[in-house]
């Protein structure tokens, strides 16, 4: 069964052990604050009261025989980029590291990380873009020029069946799902129609948005 | 034209105001802290240094004029609540605040933010569900007890098409992009081969993913 290690329990770090333990995972939870140590306790296996920069405390906490170890140490790039060597060093073989800069992640890595996160810019860059273009609630880009659009409903398109609009070939769009009121209907057939108020869950460029729109 | 106002500029207020000027559109920026201001003064139309809570400097700002204004104060909830008030009771149509703890943003939106955003949270949650299975590389939700996935191709579906793979009507799972290399394959045909090392884009509920892997 695989053993997860989380150190740091700022905002990030804390969700990151929670998520995992309420799905059932193995996680040691590290932080030199009590505060932390105490609102994440009943949450996971185990959680220490330990400076992670100490090899001992790490070693006693069983974190250096974790399979997989999340560092979430924000404010102290030093303490990030040292408890990461530490980690690396000791054979962890999946470390994943919130950074707070490009310099920073670019740091870790070169260490060996196996994955830098950068949660506030990416969450920000996704909210921008979704307040640039009108109607576009929520955009993941995932190929350069493509993305997932979450749209209201086109007007033009109201009480249209998805074969009627023809999305795919007019536009080169993939209605993924419909959300209406609080019911998703994913992958919906040709047949059904698109109501007024509904939101659309499509697959497209960007260019094809801006023609439907 | 839209004007957009972003008041904080940690990480998350930076790349909410960076990625929207670079689009061209219409920032204004507002920190107490010089080297915040000065480190986006070139990236924005305007970058006031000012405490938020001072409704003359907002004025001067002209930011109570901005159509959407985005909120991010951490540490200081304080402030950030305080701020967000006075921008509604001035009549700011659209206020997207970031909270730091699920407390803060039940307040925010009883004040009448349009958007309560949990950028750690998010990108915390998302992490850990990526991490606990195995061969996925991220996960997207959009609906209860549907995502999109990004996978590894399982083993059994390699060299095969994706109609003989009939991932539809076998597992309900939709390919909505196959990753090759550094190539996106974005809506691929029926005759796309799966090849080894492809990664693929799928959409469907989190059963169908487990039967397939
Ligand atoms: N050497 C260390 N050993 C153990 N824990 C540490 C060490 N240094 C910092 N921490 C812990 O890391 C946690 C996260 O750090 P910090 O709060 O600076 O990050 P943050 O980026 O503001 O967090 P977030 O954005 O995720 O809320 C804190 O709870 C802090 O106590
Ligand atoms: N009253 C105020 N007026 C203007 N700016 C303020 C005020 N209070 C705080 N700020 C600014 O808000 C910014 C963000 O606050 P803070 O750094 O506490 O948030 P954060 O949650 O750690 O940021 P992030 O996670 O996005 O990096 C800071 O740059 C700070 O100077």
């Amino acid at each position: 069964k695989k053993v997860f290690g989380v150190i740091g329990l700022g905002k990030f770090g804390f969700y990151v052990a929670k998520t995992l333990a309420e799905a059932g995972a193995e996680v040691i939870a590290i932080d030199k604050d009590e505060d932390k140590i105490r609102k994440i306790s009943d949450l996971v296996t185990h959680a220490y009261l330990a400076d992670a920069l100490e090899e001992q405390s790490l070693e006693e906490a069983g974190i250096l025989s974790a399979d997989t170890v999340v560092i979430s140490i924000g404010e102290n790039i030093e303490a990030s980029i040292l408890v990461t060597m530490l980690l690396i060093g000791r054979g962890i073989k999946e470390v994943i590291a919130k950074a707070v800069s490009p310099l920073h992640g670019e740091v870790l890595k070169r260490l060996g990380v196996a994955r830098v996160v950068y949660p506030e810019k990416e969450i920000a860059t996704r909210l921008a873009r979704s307040l640039l273009v009108t109607g576009v609630l929520e955009e993941i880009p995932f190929a350069p020029g493509h993305s997932i659009f979450e749209i209201k409903a086109p007007i033009n398109l109201i009480n249209r069946t998805l074969k009627e609009a023809d999305l795919r070939r007019r536009y080169g769009i993939n209605v993924l799902a419909i959300k209406r009121g609080n019911k998703v209907i994913v992958n919906p057939s040709a047949e059904e129609k698109i109501l007024k108020g509904d939101v659309l869950l499509i697959l497209g460029s960007e260019e094809s948005l801006l023609t439907l729109s």
